[in-house]
């Protein structure tokens, strides 16, 4: 009879949406659980998570797509909405200037900038601001060597020159370079005197560019980090660092919702040729493995 | 009283996220949270406000057990080994704080009453052989160099003869930070590990990172053999799950942790202070 058929047909399309409503369930952990192993912060993983579930749910999917591709489209939607607009740092005159915690790569990023932007037929200069490493003027000035940029720095800095470095070194930089990089000095939050040092950095060479270099490794801190970077010197953009290894860079995703800046470049390995302009799509594929 | 079966789950995901925060790899946290399913069942208290404490201290004898033998005593092993020099080589991805590690070292050693020469094996990049021979003024440790480029493995040979001739107690050997991915350089490594034959090798991690100080501890140790670890940048307020990770996943002990790039910001690994971080 018609009612038994018409019972039929809508207890079947009520099967299917328990077992799709499982196996979206069964779906979304395994995204969480992709997610967490990226080292995405626990909480914006959460967070995100919640937010996947809830439209997988709602929304409908896309024609002929299977629960897996639905799902899949919302986190790859979910993930550009937190990566936000792109941009590129522009091709023109400017002062930038690399903050971030130790040994992320702002040294040798400094010198794949100065590269990559004299490819593109701009001046660049290199000042030298990190007065705590051993050895920290040595390194930058034979990458200035290797790219064959200005440089200045002070191989008897003391521990507080840092600020009357850059001043001096832009003031000499400025009127023959189109662009001047300054390369400070690891720091982390907790430490006063040199968030202190930043700022008065940040006050004597007024950049144009604030850039925040982090590492693909970086887990759980990179969240807290980014955000005590950002309240010092307004972050404008990021750099996302050693990609070339085996790390997802899920700390990326932090260091963008805490800066609310986007990710400029990311580092491809040691060379000074090895910078990339930021590609969301193979970041997001990478990040989901 | 005893925890509610019902509300078993919600523990055990609550204290997976309390390791995920603290960067412990996820892995580890897994199996953590599985041996807590075991745990939690047996937990017996006089009243339900007792709850919250017993299950604190039985997830710290959980990490603890984890942890346990995981300490490797160097100071320890120097006096134990009656070779002469003794060679210990460092190895880790970029950036970890392989060379500042070193400078650490031979700086505890040589106030233990042991004397070191520091091999300036990372001959590639910018800077490499200065910030050691900088650290090697600074401490009045010689440090044998060659030219920029030359051969890693020998400038450790040639360390080696040195401290031999020397009559040296040990020789820190300096590598190159590399990806563990990049099998031209691990294989580069392999035979700086042949040649130097080191007594020791130690991993060099970055207590910043997440999961990935698992995998790189486990391929360095694939290609080199890993005797034991020291985890760095732990002042960082980074929460040292890695430690753990590297510790239990990779099945090697922890000798030091960096708490910072001063001389003396090194300390023998305990895993009690480090439980008590993870709880902070
Ligand atoms: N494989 C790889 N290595 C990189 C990349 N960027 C930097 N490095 C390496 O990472 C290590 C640290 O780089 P530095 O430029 O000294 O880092 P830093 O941030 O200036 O370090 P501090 O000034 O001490 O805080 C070096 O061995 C670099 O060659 C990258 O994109 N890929
Ligand atoms: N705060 C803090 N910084 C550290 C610690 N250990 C190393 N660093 C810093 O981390 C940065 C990198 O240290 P290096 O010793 O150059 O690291 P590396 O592994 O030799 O680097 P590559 O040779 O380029 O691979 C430097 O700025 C160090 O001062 C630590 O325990 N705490
Ligand atoms: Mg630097
Ligand atoms: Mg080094």
């Amino acid at each position: 009879s018609l009612s038994e058929n018409l019972r039929d047909t809508l207890a079947k399309v009520a099967n299917a949406n328990r077992v799709d409503e499982d196996l979206i369930e069964e779906i979304v952990r395994e995204i969480q659980r992709a997610l967490l192993q990226a080292d995405v912060n626990v909480k914006l993983a959460l967070q995100m998570t919640r937010s996947i579930k809830e439209r997988a749910l709602e929304e409908e999917p896309a024609a002929g797509a299977s629960p897996r591709e639905h799902v899949i489209r919302i986190v790859h939607d979910e993930l550009v909405q937190v990566l936000g607009e792109s941009r590129e740092i522009e091709l023109k005159p400017q002062t930038i200037m690399l903050v971030g915690l130790y040994g992320q790569g702002k040294t040798t990023t400094a010198g794949k900038l100065a590269q990559y932007f004299q490819q593109r037929g701009l001046q660049v200069g290199l000042v030298a601001a990190d007065v705590h490493r051993p050895a920290a003027y040595d390194q930058l000035q034979q990458i200035s060597d290797q790219v064959d940029a200005p440089f200045y720095g002070d191989k008897e800095a003391g521990d507080d020159d840092a600020a009357k470095i850059v001043d001096e070194g832009l003031a000499e930089l400025r009127d023959r370079t189109d662009i001047q990089i300054v390369d400070t000095s690891g720091r982390h939050s907790l430490e006063d005197d040199l968030i202190q040092e930043m700022e008065d950095v940040f006050e004597v060479a007024d950049p144009d560019e604030k850039i925040l270099v982090i590492d693909a490794t970086v887990g759980q801190q990179a969240g807290p980090q980014a955000e005590a970077f950002n309240d010092a010197v307004d972050v404008s953009g990021v750099i996302l660092t050693k990609i070339d290894g085996s790390a997802k860079g899920g700390g990326a995703l932090s260091a963008v919702s805490e800066t609310g800046a986007p990710i400029v470049f990311v580092g491809t390995g040691e060379d000074l040729a090895d910078i990339e302009t930021f590609d969301a799509e193979r970041f997001i594929s990478r990040l989901l493995g | 009283y005893q925890i509610d079966p019902e509300r078993v789950e919600d523990l055990l995901w609550d204290l997976e996220l309390v390791l995920l925060e603290a960067d412990v790899a996820q892995e580890v946290a897994r199996e953590l949270r599985d041996e807590m399913e075991r745990r939690l069942p047996r937990i017996r208290v006089d009243a339900k406000s007792e709850v919250p404490q017993a299950v604190e201290s039985e997830l710290t004898s959980a990490i603890r057990s984890l942890l346990e033998g995981r300490s490797f005593k160097f100071d320890e092993w120097l006096l134990t080994e009656d070779e002469r020099p003794l060679t210990v080589m460092f190895v880790g991805v970029n950036g970890t704080g392989k060379t500042t590690t070193i400078a650490r070292v031979a700086h505890r050693m040589k106030e233990l009453g042991f004397s070191s020469v520091l091999a300036a094996g990372d001959t590639y990049r910018a800077g490499a052989i200065e910030q050691l021979k900088q650290h090697g003024d600074k401490l009045g440790v010689r440090v044998v160099n060659h030219e920029p480029g030359s051969d890693a493995a020998a400038v450790a040979f040639d360390a080696i003869d040195h401290a031999e001739s020397r009559k040296k107690d040990l020789v820190l050997v300096d590598t190159a930070g590399r990806m563990q991915t990049d099998s031209n350089l691990m294989d580069e490594l392999a035979k700086i590990d042949r040649v130097a034959d080191p007594d020791l090798t130690i991993f060099v991690g970055d207590s910043l990172a997440g999961n990935d100080a698992i995998e790189q501890a486990k391929e360095f140790d694939k290609a080199v053999g890993v005797d034991a670890s020291v985890l760095t940048k732990v002042d960082t307020d980074a929460k040292g799950g890695a430690a753990l990770s590297i510790a239990h996943a990779v099945g090697k002990p922890v000798a030091y942790l960096g708490v910072g790039e001063g001389y003396d910001d090194l300390i023998p690994f305990d895993p009690d202070w480090m439980i008590e971080r993870i709880f902070e």
